[in-house]
């Protein structure tokens, strides 16, 4: 942030920090920033989600300033951000891997995975805008209306996805020995198997088990 | 086969096979993961008890049993590459961590990485053979994440031209490596090393801690098991206390820092060379957390087409719980995230592949980036994934709670990551650290 702030221009992962510094440094009103997101379009919500990480480092970095004001020196200042600092690495990082995903479908040619996979990032992305929509509300890069919209969004892509559910989870090819568990069967017959593994628990050896003799019997005879 | 289940494959709107070949990045690796998985499959050696019908030895046993065949298997097929024992060791030995996991998956690779070639002459085979088998003891009783506190000493004397390596606090008492309780023999001990009165940081030093025929602990060695956990129930993690144990100067780890006979002490040509091991590990644990939240997402959207609860419309049959849209929005952006955080995973490991190859040009321009980078992402996947996990437990009732399900056991074998190879917190501040710098 420093970098950028001083005019450099970054590269990698990190070069939103330059394009960020550049944008706040124009004459521009916060009004113009962009409200207008199409929350359909994955390219666009990567840009929502590239703005918020920008300024919740910059909101970082200002604390760390205000403590510096304030005499601190730069450990306990840096110390007293370890809240915003936390939360501008994973603004950061929720941005990486919604960008990763979405050049993830470009590379995908398949027209009927490419769908599901548009349906499952689209449904990931505007997932975790609502689940952060404070952040987004507060930076000015959403309307209160567009977080409804949002909301009813998800709603419309649960419904599309759940035919696919079960195929969805196919493809991740779990072998049965592998995945150890009597609900998540590939046949789906659980409730047989089941009972099957609960006779087979040790307690079970025994129609009856010794603690019968050894504790409760002679209780009864002292009651 | 359950016929809801059926009803359900018909539905799909795509091929499967191929996303499978786009989650395993090609088709040739499925074919070949496959080929390693029934391989396995089909190997009578390797039947085993249920461990949730084990006692903590008896685990712990059948483990040290598997992780023997498992060796021997792996020199039978010939399977050389480390992806392919990764997956092998992976698929093998189902989810659970075991003995040998360390000796393998770090003492090995260090020695690889770490070791001068005379050293190799004398450590690298009788590892490989298993007469040695060793751990990596890094994190203290009092101090993880932070290595420049650790305390655990390595004193150099000019006269004898030995170490001694000495554990002068209870805190400083190694603690957690896998295998160290009751598995290994030798341990690459990370001490802060002192020659000619200055400490020159933290080395690496391999120390024996068991006699290699007896398996009896050494003198000045205090060694056991840390009793048990959350999980790891296969694993001997264990405790190291070193009481002035003397080693020859040929058992520090010189390949990069040195310690001449006189005590002059040689620095490494670049204090950035143990990162390299930090952001591989990492980046694997992204893909520790794909898998996890891959695997819950299975069990629970599997098990919720096939259990009926409750009425939608009265009087008509009870419709599959997947079919509320209040259990879809549990699962289905879970199952979203096991998608991200596979290609996540997958970017990792191609980044990780191709920076390593700068750097063993001397290239070191994208380390920073490439080590923030996977220090932020292994703390937001694993925290991600930890919390994921549990809603699919609870999305599948009582029946969660029963080890049958197995997510009991994929909590408890993944929750670790988010406080080993760096506690989260500190990861996400180092990641803040280049981002304000940046």
């Amino acid at each position: 942030y420093r970098q950028a702030k001083d005019g450099q221009q970054l590269s990698g992962i990190v070069s939103y920090l330059s394009e960020a510094e550049h944008r706040r440094v124009q004459p521009q009103p916060v009004a113009a920033r962009p409200t207008v997101v199409d929350i359909n379009d994955l390219s666009s919500l990567v840009e929502v989600y590239k703005l918020r990480a920008a300024i919740l480092v910059e909101l970082a970095n200002k604390s760390i300033q205000q403590e510096l004001q304030q005499r601190k020196s730069q450990e306990d200042a840096w110390n007293n951000s370890a809240i915003d600092l936390v939360r501008a690495s994973d603004a950061h990082c929720h941005y990486v891997v919604v960008k990763l995903f979405t050049d993830k479908l470009g590379k995908t040619s398949d027209t009927a995975i490419h769908s599901v996979l548009s349906t499952l990032a689209l449904l990931y992305a505007l997932n975790g805008i609502k689940q952060n929509s404070g952040d987004f509300l507060q930076a000015g890069l959403l309307s209160g209306p567009q977080v409804l919209q949002i909301s009813v969004r998800i709603k419309e892509l649960l419904s599309l996805l759940r035919p696919n559910a079960v195929a969805l989870v196919d493809a991740f090819d779990f072998q049965d020995k592998r995945l150890n568990s009597v609900l998540g069967r590939y046949d789906g017959n659980v409730y047989e198997n089941l009972f099957e593994w609960a006779r087979c628990s040790p307690l079970n050896s025994t129609e009856v088990h010794e603690s019968f003799h050894k504790y409760l019997k002679p209780l009864r005879s002292k009651l | 086969m359950n016929p809801d289940i059926t009803k359900e494959r018909n539905n799909a709107t795509f091929d499967v096979e191929k996303l499978t070949h786009i989650l395993d990045g090609a088709p040739e690796i499925t074919k070949r993961r496959r080929e390693i998985e029934s391989l396995v499959l089909s190997d009578p050696d390797f039947k085993e008890e249920d461990p949730n019908f084990l006692s903590r030895s008896e685990r712990y046993d059948q483990a040290v049993r598997k992780s023997a065949q498992m060796i021997l298997k792996l020199r039978e097929y010939g399977i050389a590459d480390p992806e392919e024992i990764y997956c092998y060791k992976n698929y093998r030995l189902s989810n659970f961590i075991k003995p040998l996991d360390l000796h393998l998956g770090m003492f090995l690779p260090t020695l690889l990485n770490q070791a001068t070639p005379e050293q190799m002459d004398r450590f690298f085979m009788p590892a490989w053979n298993l007469e040695i088998i060793g751990t990596y003891a890094q994190t203290e009783m009092g101090h993880g994440t932070h290595l420049r506190g650790l305390e655990t000493t390595s004193t150099y004397d000019p006269a004898t031209q030995e170490f001694v390596l000495n554990s002068p606090t209870v805190s400083s008492i190694k603690w957690w490596p896998g295998g160290l309780g009751k598995t290994s023999n030798h341990a690459i001990v990370l001490a802060q090393l002192y020659s000619q009165g200055n400490c020159r940081g933290l080395h690496a030093f391999i120390v024996p801690i068991r006699d290699m025929s007896t398996h009896v602990p050494l003198p000045g060695i205090v060694v056991g098991d840390i009793g048990p956990k959350f999980g790891f129930s296969e694993v001997d993690n264990g405790f190291l206390r070193l009481e002035n144990v003397r080693i020859p100067r040929e058992n520090m780890l010189m390949k990069y820092a040195k310690v001449e006979p006189d005590g002059t002490y040689v620095k490494p040509p670049s204090a950035k060379l143990t990162y390299g091991t930090m952001v591989f590990i990492r980046s694997m644990i992204v893909g520790k957390s794909a898998e996890a939240v891959a695997k819950s997402c299975t069990i629970a959207i599997r098990y919720s087409v096939v259990r009926h609860q409750s009425e939608l419309r009265p009087g008509e049959p009870e419709p599959q719980i997947l079919d509320y849209q209040a259990q879809q929005y549990k699962l289905f952006p879970l199952l979203a995230m096991a998608y991200a955080f596979t290609f996540v995973g997958q970017y990792m490991k191609e980044t990780y592949q191709r920076i390593s190859g700068d750097i063993s040009q001397g290239d070191f321009s994208e380390m920073p980036e490439l080590h923030a980078l996977s220090a932020g992402l292994k703390a937001f996947t694993t925290w991600a994934a930890n919390s994921a996990i549990e809603v699919c437990r609870m999305s599948c009732g009582g029946h969660g709670y029963s080890c049958s399900s197995g997510l009991p056991d994929i909590y408890v074998e993944f929750t670790p990551t988010c406080t080993y190879e760096g506690e989260n917190t500190v990861m996400m501040l180092q990641t803040a650290r280049y981002l304000v710098k940046s």
